[in-house]
């Protein structure tokens, strides 16, 4: 996992 | 509600909550600066950004409606014209300076300890001044912002399935909600329709000023990390990699 990725993929806070 | 159905002002208001916060560098600087000690500063503040910059990216209307893949190669193609965009409307009140966070503001001299920075610095001076004259506005700001990352990808790919197809049509009707809002702002300001029509032109062709800038900042930035002046690590090495391994 990209870091990209993972912060387009988390749900928001 | 859909973006589709929002009216510009309501759009508007949802990319106006979307702004990122304000952002420090939270860094001892010690002047004057070597070329090393400022090129960590820049990339240092860029790579926080970035990471607000994703957050905001999901928070406009649609955005995570497109495919993951598009979201990814819009933010991928845009990120350094979005940060620029950004240090031009925070230093648009201060002639001469570059302010990339309140706690960390340049002259245009100081620009001369980067090899090749000052280049870059004066043309980033120049779109700025272009802003002043026109008097930019905070919703015309954000909807250029929002335009710069939906528009940034649109002639570089063309959609191949039936599932890209779809996004792409969804970032070009997401497109015409940013168009609208922008057109909205504009008429908001009392011109005559000439004067609106004119406005929303200047203000569109100084994005591809921006891209320039960004192209040679990009340039710029691979050629220090090459050069080992600056360590390049995390989230900004992965979205200068993908502009510059090709």
């Amino acid at each position: 996992h990209t870091k990209l990725l993972q912060l387009l993929t988390t749900k928001p806070e | 509600t859909h973006h589709s159905t929002m009216s510009p002002e309501e759009f508007i208001s949802r990319i106006m909550e979307a702004e990122p916060p304000e952002i420090y560098l939270m860094e001892d600087l010690k002047k004057p600066f070597t070329e090393a000690s400022m090129m960590m500063s820049l990339t240092n503040l860029a790579d926080k950004e970035l990471v607000l910059m994703i957050s905001w990216a999901k928070k406009i209307p649609g955005f995570l409606e497109l495919s993951l893949t598009d979201q990814i190669h819009l933010l991928k193609c845009c990120w350094l014209e979005i940060l620029m965009l950004g240090l031009m409307w925070r230093s648009v009140d201060h002639p001469g300076k570059l302010i990339f966070s309140p706690d960390f503001k340049l002259n245009r001299e100081e620009g001369q300890c980067v090899e090749g920075i000052m280049e870059i610095f004066d043309m980033l001076l120049a779109a700025t001044s272009r802003f002043r004259e026109l008097k930019l506005q905070r919703e015309e700001y954000v909807c250029l912002k929002a335009m710069i990352l939906l528009n940034s990808n649109l002639c570089t790919s063309s959609p191949q399935t039936a599932e890209e197809l779809e996004s792409r049509n969804k970032l070009l009707r997401l497109l015409d909600s940013v168009i609208d809002a922008l057109v909205w702002a504009i008429s908001k300001l009392g011109l005559s329709t000439q004067q609106q029509t004119l406005r929303l032109g200047h203000l569109t062709m100084l994005l591809s000023h921006i891209r320039h800038v960004s192209n040679k900042g990009m340039d710029h930035l691979s050629t220090m990390k090459r050069k080992n002046v600056v360590l390049v690590y995390d989230l900004l090495l992965e979205m200068l990699d993908a502009n510059t391994s090709s």
